[in-house]
Order: structure tokens, then C-alpha cells, then sequence
């Protein structure tokens, strides 16, 4: 058994999630934060079967997509540097950032 | 070392938190959301010592019990489908889903 | 690559954050609760370039410090032992716990 740990775009997670329970995928879901963006996306922990890893990253692959988002630059509040310069940034978010682990013992009680 | 990912209803995360403190253990607390029911359960997570991993197991079979949650069908919002017949619809929900790592390396600073 | 999980305070959250971003390394953060003190803690999962893992260990052990954390004993509701008694316990929590664990494989889409 593997544990897929993989971190999406808020935008997506509703979206992969039931693609997940219609090809009955079991996940949970966990609220996170990006330590660059600083905005809030979502961690899914995947608990899947070996021979279905392969499976589960296509569903990923094609139900989460990458995006621009705007960075909004972030003023020092002693307002030394002229607030009308910090227009939001564009940066490239990608669509899934996934890690596979692997499981040495699995339950359920 | 082994780390120890229990996700659990959470009725029974308090309970299984003070379970854990009274034997020693240490724990982290998650907030999480089940990927089919869609509400809140508790995902722990439990560094062990090897050799205290089936007290740990036992302790979470102990103190999480399953139980029928209700889920309430997602009426399509056009409302198309009669609202009238969106019954709750019974599910059973298991104590605890259990996942144990292998820990590579642990440091405390 | 390793996923470096760290439970750290939240006072040092930002700080670590801020040091990561710094040296290039990308994390995703998850607001954790200590199964002891019950209060709110910060959790780090910070995928790394085998290479690295030292570098970021040693990141994390100089922005994350120890303290001494208030722990308020919790009185029984009933009110049966005195309330005047349960003065606020100093418990000493660590910087950082930190868990190394495998990464068998890593994609982004
Ligand atoms: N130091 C830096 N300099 C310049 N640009 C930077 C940067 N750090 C991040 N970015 C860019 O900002 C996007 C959002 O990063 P954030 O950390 O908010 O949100 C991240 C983070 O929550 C997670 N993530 C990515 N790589 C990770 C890793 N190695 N470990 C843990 N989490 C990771 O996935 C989210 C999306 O990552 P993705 O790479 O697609 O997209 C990243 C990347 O394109
Ligand atoms: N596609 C599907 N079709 C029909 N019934 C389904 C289903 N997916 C889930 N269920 C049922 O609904 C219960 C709640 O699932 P949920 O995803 O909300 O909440 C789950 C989820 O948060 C977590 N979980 C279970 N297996 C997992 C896995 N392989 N990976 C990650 N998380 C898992 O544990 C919670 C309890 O799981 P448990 O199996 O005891 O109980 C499950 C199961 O009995
Ligand atoms: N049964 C017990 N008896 C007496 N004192 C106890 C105790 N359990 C914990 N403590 C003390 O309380 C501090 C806070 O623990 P807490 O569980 O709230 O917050 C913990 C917990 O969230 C996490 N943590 C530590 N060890 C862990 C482990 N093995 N597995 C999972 N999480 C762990 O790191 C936080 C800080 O831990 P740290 O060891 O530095 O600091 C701990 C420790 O000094």
C-alpha cells in the first residue's frame, strides 16, 4: 500500500475529490497553506492499493491544472516603501505537487 | 521509529487524545474532512518507538468505535430532482483508519 | 527526495517560513494542535532534494526555539475540586519535533 500526500489548488479540490469516489479512491482531506503564496490550498492524503498508484496520479493529473495567481507583495508596515509600487505579482502555480510514501503496515478498526 | 497516521471520528478524538497522554505517548492533532461523507474527522499523527507500535495500534482499536453517520444527498442546486426525496441516507463510518511510516530520522530541537 | 515533517511553535511559524523561502526551499504549512498542551502549533511538510536534508534540519533547529508554555490544568466542570486552585502549570516545549520520512516517488502536474 502507498500513501499519496498531494498538495492542490483550492480551486481543484472539490473536483478531485469526487473524481476520487467515482473510481472509489478513499481520501481525507486536510486545509494547508503554501509557505510561498501564503494562500490557503488543499493537502489530500490518498491511501491506495500498489498495483493502483498509476491510476490515481492520471486522476490527479487530469482533474487538477495549473494556474496564475496573484502574489500580492507584501508592505512593510512601517510604510518605508511607497505603498502605491506593491501591485500584485503573477506567479505560476502548478496544478499538483504529489508525494508517494510508502506504507509498512495498514488497518482499520 | 515509526510514525503513526490515525485518522478518526471525531467523537472519539478527545478521548483517544487523553488515552495516549495517560500511556505516554505523544501526539499532533489535524483538523480533517472525509473525502465521501465530506464532514469533519480528526487525523492524528503518533511518532512511536518501534517497539511500542502495537501498544499504540491497540490503544487506537480501544478508543475509536465505529458508527453510522448520516449523509444527507447533495440535491443539485437547479433543483431538479425532487428535494422532498433527499433522505438522509445511513452510512458506516469505521473507529479509525490506520497508516504507519517508516521515520528515516527523528530530531527534536 | 525526503518529506520533512516539523511540528513547530506558531510564534516561529512565520519565521521559519520566511528562512525557507529564503534558501529556496518550498513548503506547505497545516495549522496542528499538541495532543498535551492542546493548543494551536504549526506543521510543516517540506519536500526536499536528498541533498538538502541537512541544510534544511539545520534551518529549522536555528529559527525554531524552545519556550515555556502556560499549561492550564482543566478543572473538572462539576466544580468539585476548588477552582481557586488550578494555577496556570509551566510546561517547557521543545522548538521543533521533526520526522524524516522516504519519498518513493515525486511528481508536479
Ligand atoms: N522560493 C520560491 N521562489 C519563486 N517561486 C516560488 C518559490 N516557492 C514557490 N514558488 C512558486 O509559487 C507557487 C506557490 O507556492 P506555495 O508555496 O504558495 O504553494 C506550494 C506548496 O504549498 C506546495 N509545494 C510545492 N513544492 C513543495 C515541496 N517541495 N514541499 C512541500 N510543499 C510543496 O505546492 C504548492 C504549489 O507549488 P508550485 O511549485 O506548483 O507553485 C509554486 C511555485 O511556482
Ligand atoms: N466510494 C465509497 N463508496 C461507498 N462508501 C464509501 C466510499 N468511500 C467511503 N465510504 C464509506 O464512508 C465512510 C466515510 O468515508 P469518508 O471518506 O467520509 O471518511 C474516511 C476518510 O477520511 C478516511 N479514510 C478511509 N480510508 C482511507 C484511505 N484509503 N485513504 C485516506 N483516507 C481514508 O477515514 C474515514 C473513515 O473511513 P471508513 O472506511 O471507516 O468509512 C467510510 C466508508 O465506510
Ligand atoms: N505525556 C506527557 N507528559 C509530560 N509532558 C509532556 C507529555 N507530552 C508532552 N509533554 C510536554 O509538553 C510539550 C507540548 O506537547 P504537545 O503535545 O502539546 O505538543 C507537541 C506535539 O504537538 C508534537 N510532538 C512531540 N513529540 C511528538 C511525537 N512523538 N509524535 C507526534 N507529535 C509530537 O510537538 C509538540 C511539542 O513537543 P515537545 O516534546 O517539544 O514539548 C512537549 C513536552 O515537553
Amino acid at each position: 500500500m502507498k500513501l499519496v500526500i498531494a498538495v492542490v489548488q483550492d480551486k481543484d479540490g472539490n473536483k478531485l475529490r469526487d473524481a476520487l469516489i467515482a473510481q472509489n479512491f478513499r481520501a481525507t482531506k486536510l486545509a494547508s497553506t503554501g509557505g510561498f503564496l501564503r494562500s490557503g490550498n488543499t493537502t489530500f492524503l490518498i491511501g491506495v492499493e500498489d498495483h493502483r498508484l498509476d491510476q490515481v496520479l492520471d486522476l490527479i493529473k487530469i482533474n487538477c491544472r495549473a494556474r496564475e495567481q496573484l502574489m500580492t507583495p507584501v508592505v512593510p508596515l512601517d510604510g518605508s516603501s511607497e505603498p502605491a509600487s506593491a501591485y500584485p505579482v503573477p506567479v505560476q502555480v502548478g496544478g499538483a505537487t504529489v508525494f508517494v510514501v510508502d506504507i509498512l503496515r495498514f488497518e482499520q478498526y
